[in-house]
């Protein structure tokens, strides 16, 4: 199981540096273990430098930068151990419109992975292959309704411009 | 295995048996605030084992019944099934479709079915030991906490890529 | 002190109750007090229902609704006790569009307080009387530019349609 | 008494001298991610005499300063100004406007000055005691954190209101 874990951080470790140059659009990232410790005890650290800047500590990251690092966390241990589905609930919140844009084009990649993705933007609506609506017309109970997107492709959220 | 639909009846403010089909690809949930997006996603954590009232955001087990509204009454019941296209056979059951649902009652008693079969927890876990969909850890990401991977220390962060691994 | 204290309680449970109705446009919210406990030592609890909805625990609200009733707490402790300035970093982020109007206009009745808001929402944007852009051109090093909103009046985020 | 402007120099990813004015209204200030918006936020907090170095997102009170970029050396100092408009007296200073500053060095030692004049942070807080402006509690909401007033305890909620009274 020692050999296991450690096979498993190596190719999450792998995926990880190419999804979050893809997500920042350059940059470098990387998943730090202390040598000195044994593997089954050992911390797992993330080091992340968006493009264009000095290697800081991941708290220094702002709330757009922790969530792009997070999503190539995230999907690069998908790609490691592939899963039939993904949930995500307000993900895109902290997000600028160029990010947003990177965001849906990176879940595109994932052809095989079932994504469910709950959001309040347009342009996050508007990579959709299914969308659904979930309203309270009567107080207090939810249903289901058929969304139409004026038009789909049109319909970008003009976040304030990146 | 893809995961094919998931189907509320009585779970929180779904009253009404309600059914989102998942073709492949990207499906999008949008609403008003409170509507019941994130009931949703509530539904599918718990059908999948969710033990922690907390992590449901209520204080008892019971609290995933419909409670009532202003012109419905309580329910004694909530039930939730997620829907996987099994004609690869990936997962161990001699189906096309493999349907996984769990139920409570207003006593607090519950129970699992694996297509209509009674079933415990562990069982449900085994079925999909193999493909990663029972492990939580990464298959779902509430709202308001994308950054949790990140914020985590780095023993947590250690005990998901255990799960993964 | 402790009259002192139970003023402050009673005054902004008033305002509390009233911008609670008016940010969700109906609905019921009150501050609760332990009769039994000292003034000192007791434990302030909020309760929120809004409107359609039977009364739940804080817990089982939205995050939609969580902001919202944060809003009008935060705006009934600033009306008991007028301060200043105020500074809001990305509070809007959980918000549909109806309470993203909902929001601005709550703030614009406050004209005694300064506030400071920091947005990606355009609708929030084109409720500012000032409006900085933040931008880092040269990289890793922030400069405050103009921001020319194209045309402010009109320039809403079609979030996805409450 | 109105804050009026900010001013930061070195003060995290702002290495220039950046200044801020505040006519009345609300000021919304916009910008891609990472671009320093949630630094002012910061430096706001800072001057008022935020002590924490978690709150500031760092782990030492000289992360505050400008550690360099790809085209800049990094800084020794950071300084950060309040203004605020005095003409009708409200803050025991006699001066129509009221400048609080702080700075922090790289060898970690730090001051307060008010209009220019070295100060204690219980001097700023003495100041500052009738308006509120001081107490940060409620008068800054930081990123991610909205709902804190509803997710804290029912005691630390109290010491909100204490605060305030
Ligand atoms: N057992 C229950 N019975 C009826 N209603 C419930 C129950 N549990 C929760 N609710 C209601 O569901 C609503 C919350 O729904 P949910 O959190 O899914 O909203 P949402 O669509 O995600 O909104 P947001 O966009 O603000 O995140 C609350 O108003 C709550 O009262
Ligand atoms: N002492 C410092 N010197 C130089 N740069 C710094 C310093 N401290 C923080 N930074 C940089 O500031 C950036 C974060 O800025 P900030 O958190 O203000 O972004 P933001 O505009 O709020 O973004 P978001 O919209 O994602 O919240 C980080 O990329 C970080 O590297
Ligand atoms: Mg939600
Ligand atoms: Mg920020």
């Amino acid at each position: 199981s020692r050999r296991l874990l450690g096979d498993t951080i190596e190719t999450v470790r792998g995926h990880f540096r190419e999804l979050f140059t893809r997500v920042f659009g350059g940059g470098q990232a990387d998943i730090v273990l202390d040598p000195d410790v044994d593997l089954l005890e050992t911390s797992v650290e993330i080091v992340a430098r968006p493009p264009g800047k000095e290697p800081r500590g991941i708290g220094l990251l702002s709330g757009g930068e922790k969530t792009m690092t997070c999503v190539a966390l995230l999907l690069a241990i998908f790609r490691s151990r592939p899963n039939p589905f993904c949930v995500l609930d307000e993900v895109d919140a902290a997000l600028d419109e160029a990010n947003v844009d990177r965001f849906t084009d990176v879940l595109k990649d994932f052809r095989d992975t079932q994504f469910i993705v709950v959001t309040h933007s347009k342009k996050t609506m508007s990579a959709a292959t299914t969308l659904y609506g979930v309203t309270m017309e009567e107080s207090g109970v939810s249903k289901r309704v058929a969304v139409r997107l004026e038009n789909r492709a049109v319909a970008a959220r003009p976040r304030a411009a990146a | 295995t893809r995961l094919t639909a998931l189907e509320l009846c009585g779970f929180k403010s779904f009253a009404d048996r309600t059914r989102f089909e998942f073709p492949p690809g990207i499906t999008v949930v949008v609403g008003p605030n409170g509507s019941g997006k994130s009931n949703v996603v509530d539904a599918i954590k718990w059908v999948l084992g969710e033990q922690s009232v907390r992590s449901l955001r209520g204080r008892d087990m019971t609290d995933v019944i419909f409670a009532g509204s202003a012109g419905r009454k309580p329910l004694n019941a909530a039930e939730t099934s997620l829907c996987f296209d099994n004609t690869a056979r990936r997962l161990p059951v001699e189906a096309d479709e493999v349907r996984i649902t769990r139920r409570v009652y207003r006593s607090g008693e519950g129970e699992y079915l694996i297509n209509g079969e009674v079933a415990r927890l562990r069982d449900i876990r085994e079925l999909f030991s193999g493909t990663g969909a029972a492990t939580e850890a990464y298959s779902v990401i509430e709202q308001g906490r994308v950054d949790a991977l990140l914020v985590a220390s780095g023993r947590d962060r250690r005990a998901v890529f255990e799960e993964a691994a």
